[in-house]
């Protein structure tokens, strides 16, 4: 989706990153 | 097991954790510090150099306690930025938002600022030199430990938000930024 594509860019313009996905 | 580093407990983490977990044993406000710890501890080094890192937190109950109470610790252990998409709708992400606001004691005035938030930033001319500025309080000697804010950005998880905050990010120098992003 468009959302996904976007956080996907987001995490490329920053070069020292940790995604940190929460699930209950 | 899966551990990259060791995050170390600090005053951020403590004093959320007492404060939310005042009443109930220090057994179980150990076992949140060390969850979140564990959790960290999988995330890219923050002082590494360039990295990527993901990792998938898995709380069987009180997911939002938790995850403030990483976002504590990162602050403890030198993250500049976090970053959390959070809610589908305004409602929910101001829902979010407000308990952060809370659980980080961001608007307490005592003391130096020691979280800055934007909610769904754009990306302005003031934006961007105010938050280059506090990122540059972290580089400069001068400035102590105590006195360097933590970026805190949440953004709705919707294109046109996130959109406007991938614009933003990409006109800053986020060279040796340690960042966290908390997908809720």
């Amino acid at each position: 989706s468009t959302t996904y594509r976007r956080l996907l860019e987001m995490r490329d313009a920053i070069p020292n990153h940790t995604y940190l996905q929460y699930t209950a | 097991p899966g551990a990259r580093w060791q995050p170390e407990v600090g005053e951020e983490a403590r004093d959320l954790v007492a404060r939310k977990l005042g009443h109930e044993s220090q057994e179980t406000q150990d076992q949140l510090l060390e969850s979140a710890a564990s959790i960290l501890s999988k995330s890219a080094n923050p002082h590494a150099g360039r990295e990527t890192g993901l990792v998938v937190g898995y709380v069987q109950s009180g997911k939002t306690l938790s995850f403030s109470t990483v976002m504590a610790l990162a602050r403890d252990n030198g993250f500049q930025l976090v970053i959390v998409v959070a809610g589908i709708s305004k409602p929910l992400l101001n829902q979010s938002t407000q308990r952060l606001r809370r659980d980080l004691r961001i608007d307490d005035v005592d003391g130096p600022l020691r979280w800055k938030l934007y909610t769904n930033p754009t990306d302005n001319e003031n934006n961007r030199r105010h938050i280059q500025q506090t990122l540059q309080d972290w580089r400069d000697p001068d400035v102590a430990q105590s006195e360097r804010a933590t970026v805190l950005v949440t953004v709705m998880k919707q294109y046109r938000h996130l959109r406007a905050l991938v614009t933003l990010l990409q006109n800053l120098d986020l060279a040796g930024v340690p960042t966290l992003i908390v997908d809720d």
